[in-house]
């Protein structure tokens, strides 16, 4: 409790400092302020993963509702997953009617199937912790500043949502097994906003390989 | 979902060689 204390209390000296310096205005600084009395330290517990025959593998999942990052995360999430999404829609399977959709649509409208073409699924196993905190938020940034043309996302300046960015990834911790545990990279799985931060990531990763692809009138998703 | 103890065992397995967690100090 005390450890928590401390960084409930940390978090809310940095964003006084924000709402200080005018990056954030009062009403945000509000919504974000951490309540200590009501904040709890996550935990963190596994599930077994049965989808590969004569093999268990473990998916952890860290608890965050309650969490001292929770507010700023939602906040965040709630700014960010329109704009990646609608970013994202041209290279996204909603779901399983929507790639049977564009496959058919692949086939038999654009007639672009060749008798060479393999298909192929990439599993991410490690989706929510592909990189350290400051390469996240530096993809984060170069991201909103490719796709932003007025350099702001709604009322938040693209330094403001890094700044939350900064608050949010360094302060995810949990407890297992009487110890307190923080992520190093990447954010808690149970938290949307990670799905966001990550979908970034890779919508970035992807435009690799998305070019070669698209000169080829390959199908991606 | 077989051994208890097995499933236990691979967690903290899991737990202790993640480069994504550290124990604070």
């Amino acid at each position: 409790q005390t450890e928590l204390n401390q960084m409930v209390e940390f978090m809310n000296l940095l964003l006084e400092s924000l709402k200080n310096h005018e990056f954030l205005n009062v009403d945000l600084y509000n919504g974000l302020l951490v309540d200590a009395s009501k904040a709890k330290l996550p935990c963190l517990y596994f599930l077994p993963d049965v989808s590969e025959e004569n093999e268990i593998s473990l998916v952890p999942y860290i608890t965050s509702k309650h969490s001292a990052t929770w507010r700023i995360s939602k906040y965040l999430n709630e700014l960010l997953r329109p704009f990646v999404d609608k970013n994202r829609s041209t290279t996204t399977f909603r779901d399983e009617p929507d790639f049977m959709y564009q496959l058919y649509d692949h086939i038999f409208t654009k007639h672009e199937l060749q008798p060479t073409t393999l298909f192929c699924a990439i599993k991410i196993t490690n989706y929510y912790t592909l990189d350290t905190y400051k390469n996240i938020i530096d993809i984060v940034g170069y991201f909103l500043e490719d796709n932003l043309a007025p350099n702001k996302l709604e009322q938040a300046t693209i330094q403001n949502i890094k700044n939350l960015l900064h608050i949010f990834l360094y302060n995810n911790v949990f407890y297992y097994k009487d110890q307190i545990y923080t992520l190093t990279k990447g954010s808690p799985n149970t938290m949307p906003l990670s799905d966001t931060l990550s979908n970034i990531y890779v919508f970035v990763w992807q435009k690799q390989i998305l070019k070669q692809l698209q000169l080829n009138n390959e199908f991606f998703g | 979902l077989g051994n208890r103890q097995e499933f236990e065992t691979k967690a903290y397995d899991y737990v202790s060689k993640s480069d994504a967690y550290k124990v604070l100090p």
